[in-house]
Formats: C-alpha cells, structure tokens, sequence
C-alpha cells in the first residue's frame, strides 16, 4: 500500500544520499517523486550535484559521473532489500582509476553488510585485484567457451593477450 | 535464499557443461573481448525468466542454442540450471525447503520450458519466484554490458520499479 | 551518380576486409548492398565472422568485437576519402589489452597513410603510451575547465587520483 | 584542408577561454571523470553546425552556455572558434584561399550564429563546407562516448550515409 512505499522511498532517498556522497567523494544527491500526488503512480526522479558543481541535469553529467550515479543508487536499494544476486557485466569501463578505488570500496562495504553474492566481469588489473576469487573464460578450442578459475597473475595475462 | 551454481549447456558459446559455483562475495570474471562473458550474464538472466530475445542480444530466441564454429556442428538444445538454498517453492507450489534447482530447456523451432526439481512449471511462476526474492533477469541489480547508466537515462515512471523492488 | 558510389562501395569493401582481418588476427568480413537493386536506394549490410567462428548476426558480437568491427569500418572509410579530423571519444573502453594494441597500432598506420588529425580521448595507460601528445583536462577549480599539456607520467597520475 | 585550433569559452564547463592546438598524428586527452573531456569534443561538433540539442547532452541549445559552479556566477555567453588552413572557402562566398576561421557564438535566451572571417554566416553553409571535407559534426569519425558500437548496431539504410561520406 501507500504507507509501505512512502517508507521504502525515505529509505532508499537516505541510503541514495549517503551514497552518492561517498562513490564521489562529496557532492549532494537525493530523490524525489514527481508527476502524481499519489506515491502508487509517481515517477522518480533524481538529482545530483558532484562535489563543487551546480545542481545539473543528469544528462549533463559526464558518462562516468552517470555510472556512479547509478550505481549509488542500486546499492542503496540493496540496503533496503538485498537481491540474493547482482551481476555487474563492466559498469568499471567508464571510469578512473580513482573512481574503480571507490567504487570496489563499497563493492566490499557491501558485501558485508549483505548477503548479496556478486558477479563481476570486468578487464581492469584494479578491480580484479580487489575481487575474493577470479573465474576466467576462454575460447582455447576457437568459438567454444569455457570456464576455469584463476589467480590473479594469470587473469591479467588473459586480458593482455 | 541463497543462489550457488549455474549449469550451462548448449547455451550460446557454451557447447560443453560447464559450471559456474556462486559462492559468497565478490566474484571476477575475466577473459579477452569475444570470449562468453557476457554469455554467462545471459545465461542466468535467461534461466531466470527473460522472454526477450532481442534483450538477449538474438534476433529470436533460438539464437541462444549454441550455433556452431568452424569445427563443430551446431546443436538443438540448450540449457541452463540455477540452483537455490533455502528458498520458498511457495511460487511455484512447493513447499518451503531447503534446496530448489531451477532449469530452463529450449529446443530448437519448438520453445523452451522451465522445471524445478524435475517438475514442469510455468515461466510465470519462475518469474515470481525471482520477484519475491528482489531478483529476476530484469532487476536493477543485473546490469548488462553498456546498461550501467541506463537508470539515469529512464524517464521517472520508467525508474519506478526500483522503488517496488525495495518495497 | 551510381557508377561513383558503385566504384566507392567497391574500394569501402576491399579496405574493411582487409582491415577486419588486422583488427582481429584473423577472421572475414565483407559488406553487401541491401534491400534495393539500386546503388543510390540500397542499404549497407555488414557481415562479421571473427577467426574460427561462424558468421553470427551482428547483435551476437560481444562488446568488444562490436566496437573492432566497427573501427574497421571507419578507417576503411578513411583510406577511401580521410577526413581532416577523427575524435575517438574512449571508443577502447570496452578493449582488453590484446586489442588495444592492435587497435593503436591501426590508428599509427591512419596516421601514416592519410593527413587524418586524431583526437583520442581515453583512460587507458596503454593507449596514452602510443600518443605522440597528451592534453590533460583539469578541474582544479571545481567545476571549471582547463587544458595543460602532460607528458605521460603526469597522464597516468592524474587518472590515478 | 587542415584543422589547427579550436577555441573555447563560456563553452560548458570551459568559463574561462581555452585553445586546443590539433596538431598531426594522435593526440591524446586524458583527465579525471568529469573533468570536461567530452566537453571539448562536444565543442568540435557544436562549432561543425551541431543542431540537436540532445546531441549534446541537454534539454535545450542554452545547456552548452557555462551554467556557474558553486563559486562562479552563470555566463550568457559561449562561443566556440575553429582554425582551418589551405581550406576551400567556397561553399561561404569566399574565394579559395588559406586560413578560415569559423565561430560559433550562442547568447542565452537568443539563438546562436555563425561567422566565417568575422563574416556572418548561415548554419547551412557551414555544414555544406564540412561535408565537403567528409567531415562535419555527424560524420562517422567524429565517435561520441559510448557511440562506438552505434555503426554496427544502425539498420542498414542508415548506414548508407557511410558511403557518401566515402565517394
Ligand atoms: N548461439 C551461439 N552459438 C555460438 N556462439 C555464440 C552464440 N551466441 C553468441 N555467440 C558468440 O559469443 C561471442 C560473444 O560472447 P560474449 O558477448 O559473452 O563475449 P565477452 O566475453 O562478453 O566479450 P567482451 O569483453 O568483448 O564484452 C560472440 O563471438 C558470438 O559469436
Ligand atoms: N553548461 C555547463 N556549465 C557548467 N558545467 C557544465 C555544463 N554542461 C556540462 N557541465 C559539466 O561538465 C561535466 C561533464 O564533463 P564531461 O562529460 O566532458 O566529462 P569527461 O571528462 O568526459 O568525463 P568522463 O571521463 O566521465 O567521461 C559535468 O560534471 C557537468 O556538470
Ligand atoms: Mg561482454
Ligand atoms: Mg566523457
């Protein structure tokens, strides 16, 4: 009902906040339902403003801005209602080096506070250093995949070829 | 409830059984561009319900059963099985215990279908199943290759969802 | 009229094919005029089989090999007619190492071959490395934009952070 | 035809006035996210005669005019300069000749202009003289962010544009 969902929207807008602050570092962020009075038919609209900046549209915001962004905003509904899964198929591509740092930060940060088991694919040495184990697949026999686990040493030797 | 393997066969790159063990925490997964990484993203959101073949990247759903390469011929079957730890089978008509294996089976120009533990079920019922657990191929938690900032990019009544899934 | 752009299509297609294979190690590709008989109507169709596996529908292609072959239709475009200028906005984000490799080592042939002014945006150390000029953009001021030249030291600290 | 510097100010995220030199072969540009990367390219292409304002990332054409930081009042102002030598002027009036300097100027509230030379302009010219160089804001070398893979995943009539751009 109503109440239930207005409660689950001042969750997730608090977890969203404290979020956002910590994936950039500073900045200010929060939700907001808009287009109905009615909490069942609103939609929800977000806003963000990276530290020093204007409030600015999203789509202003660079594409690894928007990644974060985003990202801030699954975790904290994982905060409300953790998913037994999450797969995160190279959300790191977009962004800096410093920005992989934070974001494996609250990958652990999570991991502890839930139970969320997660899988993530990614070609950055960074965040496969930060992972609890490392799954590699190859194509030895050209066209036909297969999966064996590996260490680190060997999974960045299979991205660099 | 916990998820703690994938079986894939025939499922896309995946001509050979192979398994996946989802243990606790954080999992890389790592291999050179082309390689079935992503094939195995698809394979779970697939087995956990996803009816869209262009969302599986194919042009019909067929296009999951691994098609061929040079060497090897193309097969007809593919599938996937999920298996679960202290789930409720209340969704599907069982009842609440410990271990729940999920499979999906599709045969080439006939559909697929879904069981769990041996016994058929509707997709209906696999996709609530996954819902009451905040999960499902289209969670906000499984994000596909190049999705990462489609939560930013939604139009608000598009975004509500994530609110339902917190609920 | 229809015999330049048959004659163009022509030498479009000999260069892709022969630039997929580079890009790839291997592998074929061609194009092929579709949907009309008539050159100025038709559309373009790309076919892309990567080495050792079968012809798959474009969409099948991973993220990586989607963007290779998509490279390689560019600079087939460009040994036909180069433009002045190319900006390649992170366009080696989804690339593992193996193939940025390549994929620079293509863009140093471009360069040799045509008058072809590139701008590469990326975050990649290695492709940094194979610039002949790095241009670091800096917020030093919050919000406010400016550029500095950067030798590649410089480069890979500042996307460190 | 040779592209040699591109000048900006008032420009996005770019208050104050920057000039990036092009000079041959690769250059590089590298920064932190955010810092205004994409920024520079979207001047290239606003400067080629860019008319979508979605294109460039906003609701409306004013979005590229400097909106302020938390220090810094908003500018009513942007205006973007590109440098040409040994460049055709004939598609503007101009006889043939060496150096074009085209700018682009956007007042908030009142629409933007061209100017060639200081001379005005219109918007179609300016992109007539870029195509004529198989360059302009929407040819397939200039890739946007994420747009990498956009040739390959594009119906085939909308790849015919490729072609032209070759002849
Ligand atoms: N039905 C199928 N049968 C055989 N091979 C298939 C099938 N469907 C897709 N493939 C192959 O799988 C490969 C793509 O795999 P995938 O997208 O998982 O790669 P990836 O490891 O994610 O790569 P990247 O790092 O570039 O994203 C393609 O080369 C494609 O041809
Ligand atoms: N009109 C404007 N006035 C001031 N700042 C602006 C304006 N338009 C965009 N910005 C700011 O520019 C920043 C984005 O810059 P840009 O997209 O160029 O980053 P980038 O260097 O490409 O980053 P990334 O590596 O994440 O892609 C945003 O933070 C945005 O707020
Ligand atoms: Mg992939
Ligand atoms: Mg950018």
């Amino acid at each position: 009902g109503r109440e239930r969902l207005s409660a689950v929207f001042a969750e997730v807008d608090r977890h969203f906040q404290t979020l956002f602050a910590r994936m950039f570092g500073g900045g200010r962020a929060h939700l907001a339902l808009t287009g109905s009075d009615d909490v069942l038919q609103a939609g929800l609209e977000i806003y963000a403003q990276p530290p020093g900046k204007k409030l600015a549209t999203l789509s202003l915001l660079s594409g690894g801005e928007q990644a974060l962004t985003a990202l801030s905003l699954i975790f904290a509904v994982f905060r409300c209602n953790p998913a037994p899964i999450s797969v995160l198929d190279e959300v790191d591509a977009p962004l800096d080096d410093a920005n992989v740092d934070r974001f494996c930060t609250l990958l652990e940060d999570m991991v502890r506070e839930t139970e969320t088991r997660f899988l993530v694919v990614t070609h950055h040495p960074l965040t496969m250093s930060r992972m609890d184990r490392l799954y590699g697949v190859t194509m030895q026999e050209r066209g036909i995949s297969r999966l064996l686990s590996v260490d680190l040493g060997k999974a960045v030797e299979m991205v660099t070829g | 409830a916990r998820l703690t393997r994938l079986a894939l066969t025939g499922f896309k790159s995946f001509a050979e059984p192979v398994t996946v063990e989802i243990l606790a925490g954080l999992t890389g997964i790592v291999g050179p561009n082309g390689c079935g990484k992503s094939n195995v993203v698809e394979a779970l959101r697939w087995v956990m319900g996803e009816n869209s073949a262009r969302s599986m990247r194919g042009g019909e759903m067929d296009d999951v059963i691994f098609a061929g390469t040079a060497h090897r011929a193309s097969r007809n079957i593919a599938e996937v099985t999920l298996s679960l730890e202290e789930a409720h089978g209340s969704a599907v008509g069982l009842p609440a215990q410990g271990e729940l294996e999920i499979s999906r089976r599709i045969e080439r120009g006939s559909g697929s279908n879904y069981r769990v533990n041996g016994r058929e079920v509707r997709a209906r019922d696999v996709q609530t199943l996954f819902a009451d657990l905040a999960s499902g191929a289209r969670s906000s938690g499984m994000i596909s290759q190049g999705r990462v900032a489609a939560l930013v990019n939604a139009r608000p009544e598009e975004r509500r969802q994530i609110l339902e899934e917190a609920a």
